[in-house]
């Protein structure tokens, strides 16, 4: 089973179009090691994206180097699914 | 597991196992209302298993809803669920469902990617697409919402097998689409309604071009409303437009397809996050996602009764 210990889901929010395609362009560098939960819109609209743990800095820093905003949405995914299943386990108790 | 649908847990989420059984519950619990029809078989070899909700007639005009097509987006699937108890709690006592199902029927695929949502629960709870393997890839999968005959392979879709958004090696080619395909080519739907989620849109056509609809008015003033009626109940902000305004290009997407089969009334949902948990909503937030989600769905409904062609 494939855990996301670790795994963190920022929500960026592109200011303009060089930052729409700042994002862009991490998103094709990064295709296959970022999961985009809500994908490129438009200026202002957020983008969530999950990023593992090991390149969590990389994507931290590339950010930052572009002066582009963002927040973390899910600190520790795998926290997050873990009280999904209690919640799921818990509701079977009869 | 529960003896009737009355004691189904509906504030919670279920496995594609339960899913099956609250199914089968229904249907014996309401036999002259409620059918299930398998229209296929995913890769995996699990049914899909489609609820028709009928009272009488053949080849009536009918609204098409599914939900799950994307697996790991599980607020849509335990919608599906709500909105099937809701159909056979409201007929009857509803005025405006017991007109639409006097001269509508009503189709309700809940787990439309069933491979891909036991392996959510089984292997990977953050997967989208189906589960078959692509032959000289190590990745498996195909994105479902991009596998179909519209715009297929055109940009907004990747030729990667790796990739989230991989259209597949033809239009068409997964079971978990063809099937639907093929039942809506032999069936008289008027409104294909496609629930995902998360980001609270409802959209319709296009998504592959930028070009309107020739419908585009009556769609979009009919999305305002559905919209409107939905807020009005937890204030759920939504907003509404063609696919490639209100999000982005998306080539190979089941409603773009639905519509060029001369299915005026396509649409497609993106159900709640409000911004906290993405595709983890907690299973407090599945009751009020549905309610909300139900008061648009019957205003789609009763315009499709109102609005025959």
């Amino acid at each position: 089973k494939v855990t996301f210990e670790g795994h963190k889901v920022l929500r960026i929010v592109p200011k303009d179009e060089v930052q729409l395609s700042l994002i862009k362009d991490l998103e094709e560098m990064m295709e296959f090691e970022l999961d985009f939960w809500k994908g490129l819109t438009t200026v202002s609209n957020p983008v969530d994206v999950r990023v593992p743990s090991h390149v969590l800095n990389s994507v931290k820093d590339y950010l930052e180097t572009q002066n582009i905003e963002y927040s973390t949405m899910i600190e520790d995914l795998q926290m997050l699914l873990d009280m999904e299943q209690k919640v799921m386990a818990g509701a079977r108790v009869p | 597991q529960p003896q009737n649908t009355d004691s189904f847990d509906f504030a919670n989420y279920h496995t594609l196992e339960e899913i099956y059984s609250f199914q089968d519950l229904l249907v014996a619990e309401n036999p002259n209302f409620v059918s299930k029809i398998v229209i296929g078989q995913s890769y995996e070899g699990r049914p899909l298993n489609v609820l028709k909700f009928s009272t009488g007639g053949t080849n009536r005009p009918a609204v098409w809803i599914d939900t799950g097509i994307h697996s790991r987006e599980w607020v849509t699937q335990a919608s599906g669920l709500w909105f099937a108890k809701k159909i056979v709690t409201d007929y009857g006592t509803d005025p405006t469902l017991t007109a639409i199902l006097s001269q509508l029927d009503i189709f309700l695929e809940i787990a439309t990617n069933p491979d891909g949502y036991a392996f959510t629960h089984s292997g990977n709870r953050m997967w989208r697409k189906t589960r078959k393997p692509n032959p000289g890839s190590s990745c498996v999968g195909v994105d479902p919402n991009r596998n179909w005959d519209a715009g297929f392979g055109g940009p907004g879709s990747s030729g990667n097998p790796c990739s989230q958004t991989y259209r597949g090696p033809r239009a068409e080619s997964e079971s978990e689409v063809n099937s639907i395909v093929e039942f809506v080519k032999s069936h008289n739907i008027k409104a294909f309604i496609s629930i995902h989620s998360y980001s609270q849109l409802l959209m319709f056509p296009y998504g592959y071009i930028r070009s309107r609809i020739k419908d585009y008015t009556e769609l979009n003033n009919l999305a305002q409303k559905a919209v409107t009626d939905l807020a009005s109940l937890y204030g759920t902000s939504y907003k509404f437009g063609s696919i490639i305004n209100a999000i982005y290009q998306a080539s190979g997407g089941s409603i773009d397809w639905t519509y060029s089969q001369g299915i005026k009334y396509s649409y497609t949902f993106e159900l709640r996050d409000t911004g906290h948990y993405g595709f983890l909503l907690p299973a407090t937030q599945i009751i009020p996602t549905a309610q909300e989600t139900w008061l648009a769905l019957m205003t789609i409904m009763d315009h499709t009764l109102k609005n025959p062609y």
